[in-house]
């Protein structure tokens, strides 16, 4: 196992484990503003951890970031590990990212649903949903981003526990969603959400669930337009930005609909890019670059957020 | 590790909502046989389907009879995870 970050590839795919170590080393070595914090156990009982970088202050507005949800989406991991080492090594030189630090706190879970990701290593590497299991069902796993509260079990999801958008038997049944439900709702200072998924080439903001405008579509969609626009600037690529159901498609009991519907306005979620020709098994040659123009999103997200205080 | 040797990913350029509700058909005619990477959404919008080897000539003729458009976008997946293995081994060491 590495014994330090020095020796960590941000441009390779890594398991679990390399990934766990890596944040155990990241944190010691950065233990000045990045500590890490256990938010629960996943369903085969691994922990579910989260990054909070942070300079001081008590429970500070803050901006959430999630990558993995799904786990076969290796470029998303990859990505929030990538933005972690960002976010420390530009501190106190990017002036920009220095303010938002210096006011607010981010949380950043780089591995949101750890046994489907430990599964995509060892036994199945196009495995999606978690690992959860229930008595008298024969398929296992629920998607993740169909199990949260807001439009639970409408379209776009799918009561087959046999299907890749199953919806599970109740809201928020799985532990690593109620996870950040709890984290987030018992903080009650989270102003920004950012959900990171693979692959459409999307920036996308509430409902997925519904066709009706959330009330700050207007403000939400010229921040999504400034955010792709950044994103653009970067390696060419060019995003399509707008409300989840009116994208893409219908999709209900998603992460930034409840994020939303609990107050946080800055909900979004990428689909990062696509090439046309991996789908979501981009080569580690890609990480790099498609970490870097996402970055570029998130921080005009995050700078949004910080002047718009509400 | 399951082998996924001989699996392909079809990239389907519906040209109307009908030819959309036709790929959604095909996920009930072939359950838990056809893995949508892209789902279908709206016409300009592409659709890539995970299709498995041995389902790769029923679901090409479906599609081919009804007119839909597809291009091969990955022709062997386990070509694309062995490299991605491969690469991995090479960075660790």
């Amino acid at each position: 196992l590495e014994r330090s970050t020095s020796s960590f590839s941000y441009s390779s795919y890594h398991t679990l484990e390399e990934i766990y170590s890596w944040i155990d080393s990241f944190v010691t070595e950065h233990a000045n503003i990045v500590s890490k914090i256990q938010i629960g156990q996943s369903f085969e009982n691994r922990s579910i951890l989260v990054l909070k970088f942070s300079t001081g202050g008590f429970q500070r507005q803050a901006i959430w970031i999630d990558t993995g949800i799904h786990s076969r989406e290796w470029i998303t991991h990859a990505t929030g590990i990538w933005t972690a080492d960002k976010i420390v090594s530009e501190y106190g030189k990017d002036c920009i990212l220095t303010n938002i630090l210096d006011t607010m706190d981010i949380f950043l879970e780089i591995v949101s649903n750890p046994d489907g990701f430990a599964f995509t290593h060892s036994m199945n590497r196009l495995w999606r949903k978690n690992k959860s299991s229930r008595p008298g069902v024969a398929c296992i796993g629920v998607d993740l981003n169909r199990n949260w509260k807001s439009g639970f079990g409408g379209n776009g999801s799918n009561d087959n526990p046999c299907s890749e958008t199953y919806h599970g038997p109740y809201p928020h049944s799985e532990p690593e969603v109620s996870a950040i439900v709890k984290f987030i709702t018992d903080h009650r200072n989270i102003k920004a959400l950012i959900s990171i998924h693979s692959y459409s080439q999307m920036l996308m903001y509430p409902y997925g669930y519904s066709l009706e405008p959330v009330s700050s579509k207007e403000e939400l969609c010229n921040l999504s337009k400034s955010a792709a626009q950044a994103l653009y600037k970067v390696h060419g690529m060019q995003y399509t930005y707008g409300s989840i159901s009116t994208t893409l498609y219908m999709a209900s009991g998603v992460t930034v609909d409840w994020a939303y519907d609990s107050g946080i306005k800055y909900s979004f979620s990428f689909e990062l890019r696509d090439t046309g020709q991996y789908g979501f098994l981009l080569p580690a040659t890609q990480i790099i670059p498609t970490a870097q123009e996402t970055w570029m999103a998130i921080r005009t997200i995050m700078i949004h957020t910080l002047n718009h205080p509400y | 590790q399951m082998n996924f040797t001989g699996d392909q990913v079809l990239r389907v350029l519906a040209k109307n909502d009908k030819q959309l509700s036709l790929l959604r058909d095909l996920e009930g005619l072939k359950p838990l046989k056809v893995d949508f990477w892209r789902g279908p959404a709206r016409p300009s919008l592409p659709v890539d389907m995970r299709v498995p080897y041995s389902e790769l000539k029923d679901v090409k003729e479906y599609l081919e009879s009804h007119g839909l458009a597809y291009s091969i976008m990955i022709k062997d997946i386990q070509v694309l995870l062995d490299q991605e293995r491969e690469a991995m081994a090479k960075s660790r060491r």
